[in-house]
């Protein structure tokens, strides 16, 4: 089952 | 002191119908490069890009880089009363909590400006990494946008997937399941019917349907729409605003826990 990621999992805050 | 004045004031028009219904609340940010917003959804799923090159205004004005809150349902009230041949242009003083759209109809014989509150806004910038995609393809926005509305009729999620084949777009549901393959086709009569497929390696993401239909109310900025893939990263679906700068959705993939 596949789950949502989040766009921080792949971007960090800068 | 801030003036940005945009003939093709549709344009910007266009630009908050793209992205109201993603973003509530942003921050816009004005700098000597142009005026641009990064914002993410409520969800922190998707982020939306946008930038407007300084280049692209007939007269660009903006003494010092400021970052203006603004949310972007009253703003599109608001440029929902500009005429879609009108000139928009964009006012701020230093230190105001205001700004005014004024809209100047073709003929110059109607001129009207639109004040609306500016509102603080708590947002961080996120870094966004060049990246070498794995796919990018390149195709007509309208194409995409019927496919992503076919798809979630089916079902909630689409599958990605580049091929050296093509790319194809799947989903399942209660009813039953779809698949639309597209194979590149550059043999047309005009570029902007052309799907172009770039494939360095072979790549299958899952997304979330609803997001890529809302990216599709972008669909009017530009007749061709790009899509970059690579596993483990957001999907980029760009709408390049002619001569101006683009609009770029990032939607973070559905992976396995």
């Amino acid at each position: 089952l596949k789950s949502q990621a989040r766009i921080a999992r792949f971007f960090r805050y800068s | 002191m801030l003036e940005l004045r945009l003939v093709q004031g549709s344009l910007l028009k266009k630009v908050l119908e793209a992205i109201k219904d993603l973003v509530t609340d942003a921050n816009f940010d004005c700098s000597a490069t142009g005026f641009s917003l990064q914002a993410m959804d409520s969800s922190h799923v998707a982020l939306v890009a946008l930038l407007l090159r300084s280049e692209g205004f007939e007269h660009y004005r903006c003494d010092r880089n400021i970052s203006m809150g603004m949310n972007l349902n009253n703003m599109s009230k608001m440029l929902k009363c500009a005429g879609n041949d009108d000139i928009i242009t964009i006012k701020g003083d230093d230190g105001s909590d205001t700004i005014t759209f004024m809209f100047e109809s073709p003929t110059q014989d109607k001129i009207a400006d639109f004040e609306m509150k500016l509102m603080d806004i708590d947002s961080e910038h996120l870094g966004i990494p060049e990246a070498e995609y794995h796919a990018i393809v390149r195709m007509p926005s309208a194409e995409f946008s019927r496919i992503c509305k076919d798809l979630s009729s089916i079902g909630d999620t689409v599958v990605i997937s580049v091929t050296k084949e093509g790319v194809k777009f799947s989903t399942r549901g209660d009813i039953g399941a779809a698949n639309i393959v597209l194979r590149q086709n550059t043999t047309v009569d005009k570029p902007e019917e052309a799907t172009i497929i770039e494939m360095n390696e072979p790549v299958s993401l899952t997304f979330a349907l609803r997001y890529m239909n809302s990216f599709t109310k972008a669909t009017p900025l530009s007749s061709m729409v790009t899509i970059s893939l690579s596993s483990e990263l957001p999907v980029v679906v760009e709408y390049k605003i002619a001569e101006m700068g683009y609009v770029r959705f990032y939607l973070a993939p559905k992976i396995e826990e």
